[in-house]
């Protein structure tokens, strides 16, 4: 569907994309997350857009699930808030962004 | 008004009284709190209450804010998920459930 289309756009033009809800302190902290990163994101305000609710269903398909928050990172999907905080506090998540070259 | 009544008499008439929404991981972390507590609690779930609105407008005005969870023990306006957390943390939530005898 075009919508599908265009989700997967998104998800392809951003290093990271968080599918979100302006209300979700869930989806405050996943935002926050990134913001200590300094690494800059694609908010997807679902409760902000009239197909929304078709955009949560599209999410659901291809990723096994609809709530918030929905992240994205080199257009594979992460995780929702816990998967995200887990991978900062392992350290992992970091590993997604900077590129240390070998000596 | 008749609402506000009824907020206060529920807030009255229940040790703990966790306004809500169903779909929120701050409310259901707080109604957490209290089951691991195993003490029983009111839950008001805002979302599926067709004057829902209205009642987190007059909780605004009796507790200075509108957010959820919003959680009342004892007849007083608590906190949030913030709150209860850091009070179950410290153990002063407990404190106020278990009634321990002077020897
Ligand atoms: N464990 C999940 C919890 C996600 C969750 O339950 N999100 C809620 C909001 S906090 C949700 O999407 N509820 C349904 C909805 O808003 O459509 C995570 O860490 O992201
Ligand atoms: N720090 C507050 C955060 C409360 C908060 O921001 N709650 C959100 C949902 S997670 C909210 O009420 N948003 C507006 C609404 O749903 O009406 C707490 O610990 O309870
Ligand atoms: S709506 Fe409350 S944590 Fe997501």
């Amino acid at each position: 569907s075009p919508l599908a289309q265009e989700i997967k756009q998104t998800i392809a033009d951003h290093k990271v994309v968080i599918y979100s809800k302006t209300y979700c302190s869930y989806c405050t902290r996943a935002k926050g997350i990134f913001d200590q990163l300094n690494t800059p994101y694609k908010k997807v305000e679902l409760n902000k857009l009239s197909d929304g609710d078709q955009i949560q269903e599209i999410l659901s398909n291809m990723t096994g699930g609809s709530t918030v928050p929905r992240v994205f990172i080199n257009g594979k999907f992460v995780g929702g808030c816990s998967e995200t905080a887990s991978l900062y506090k392992s350290g992992k998540l970091q590993d997604m962004f900077y590129v240390v070259k070998d000596c």
